[in-house]
């Protein structure tokens, strides 16, 4: 807020706004350093062999499959929809909702695609299931 | 290239899991095929001709979209009347499908019903453990014919499948005609037969579920043994046993859980 009738600006005032800056930038340069070491969100491997789980006698095909997952930092996704001055609203509108959750973006899949598992039943019926949405195919910040 | 390389393959790299992890992941797996818990079949069941049928399916969808597309195993035989009457028309049945399910043959009995002589054989299927939610699209009954060497080739013989309406202890079954077709003594190979009706009856009545009768005749209307006019039945060689297969659409949207 601005204070009225200080004609002088208080040197040892611009002093102390200098050093809260400075603490800012640094606190800035720490973060975004630590960011770099936290990976940026991506794509990573997992895969699941059904030989592995012991599940080769009533799963036929596939013999296991690449089950990718999303982890990584998040920087807001500063997009077409959503610029600097769009985000501030947002984060404006939130803080003002609930002060205590500060909206943070995740890093979550943006495509799936399926994979189909033939395996039998207990009465030795064979079953053959499209699984649609099972597999992570792209990640990114939501 | 060191690093680059060393990261690729450690992505790759899965090693044994712990006990604890294992079941974690089993129980994670399980929830996502949507199964209360892991199935445990009989093993004899194993090489039968369903299984074989389905791992082709399998096959042949997962070639899907390569530039020369995926036949449907198991070309039906030509009948007397011409090109198999393939019940489902065209490839695009398996993109349609969500699910295929193969069923093993529950009973099997060769029966001469007296006073009238008459040959016939009798399926059962069960259909009552098909997952909530799947409509079937398209059904069919296979069942193998051999060649039967001590037959004239331009011998024929009728061939009639029909849906068992009602038993009764003292006379023969009510009986409705579901198909009935005229085959070479001398071809070979798989007959198929389309079920979509009576599948949909049996799903939403399981127990008007009695089962198919399957007869035949000579030219001239006399009943003959099937095995004597080589179609394969329980007895004959496990990879061309009768089987019966259903082709599936969701009718829900099955939403995944966060995990």
């Amino acid at each position: 807020s601005a204070t009225g009738g200080a004609k002088q600006r208080n040197p040892n005032r611009s002093k102390g706004a200098n050093k809260g800056q400075e603490a800012l930038r640094v606190a800035n340069i720490a973060e975004n350093s630590s960011a770099d070491q936290k990976q940026a969100c991506k794509k990573h491997e997992l895969y699941v062999s059904f030989r592995d789980l012991g599940w080769q006698d009533w799963i036929i095909a596939p013999e296991g499959y690449a089950a990718y997952y999303c982890e990584g930092e998040c920087a807001f996704p500063l997009n077409s929809y959503m610029n600097a001055t769009n985000h501030a609203i947002v984060q404006t509108l939130v803080h003002l909702i609930n002060p205590d959750t500060i909206p943070k973006p995740c890093c979550a899949p943006t495509q799936l695609h399926a994979i189909s598992v033939l395996y039998f039943d207990d009465s030795s019926n064979v079953i053959l299931k499209k699984y649609r949405n099972m597999v992570v195919r792209a990640c990114g910040c939501h | 290239n060191f690093t680059l390389d060393n990261e690729v393959h450690s992505s790759f790299i899965h090693r044994r899991l712990k006990s604890q992890e294992r079941r974690e992941m089993q129980r994670e797996i399980l929830s996502i095929l949507g199964l209360p818990h892991r199935p445990r079949p009989h093993l004899h069941g194993k090489h039968n001709a369903a299984p074989m049928f389905m791992l082709d399916l399998y096959n042949a969808m997962s070639t899907e979209g390569k530039e020369d597309g995926y036949s449907y195993p198991y070309k039906p035989i030509f009948t007397t009347q011409g090109p198999p009457i393939a019940t489902l028309q065209d490839n695009n049945f398996l993109n349609d499908a969500d699910m295929v399910m193969s069923f093993v043959n529950l009973v099997e009995r060769d029966t001469e019903f007296l006073p009238v002589w008459r040959h016939h054989r009798e399926f059962r299927f069960d259909l009552s453990r098909i997952p909530e939610g799947e409509a079937v699209t398209t059904a069919e009954f296979r069942i193998y014919k051999g060649f039967i060497h001590e037959r004239f080739d331009n011998e024929t013989f009728r061939i009639s499948v029909y849906q068992v309406l009602e038993e009764h202890i003292d006379r023969e079954s009510d009986l409705f005609l579901l198909d009935s077709r005229v085959i070479w003594a001398a071809e070979d190979g798989w007959l198929v037969f389309d079920l979509t009706v009576t599948s949909n009856q049996w799903v939403l009545n399981p127990g008007h579920n009695l089962g198919l009768q399957l007869a035949l005749e000579s030219t001239d209307g006399v009943s003959v043994n099937p095995r004597l006019a080589g179609l394969i039945g329980r007895s004959g060689p496990q990879n061309k046993q009768p089987f019966m297969v259903a082709f599936f659409k969701a009718t829900e949207v099955h939403l995944r859980s966060i995990r």
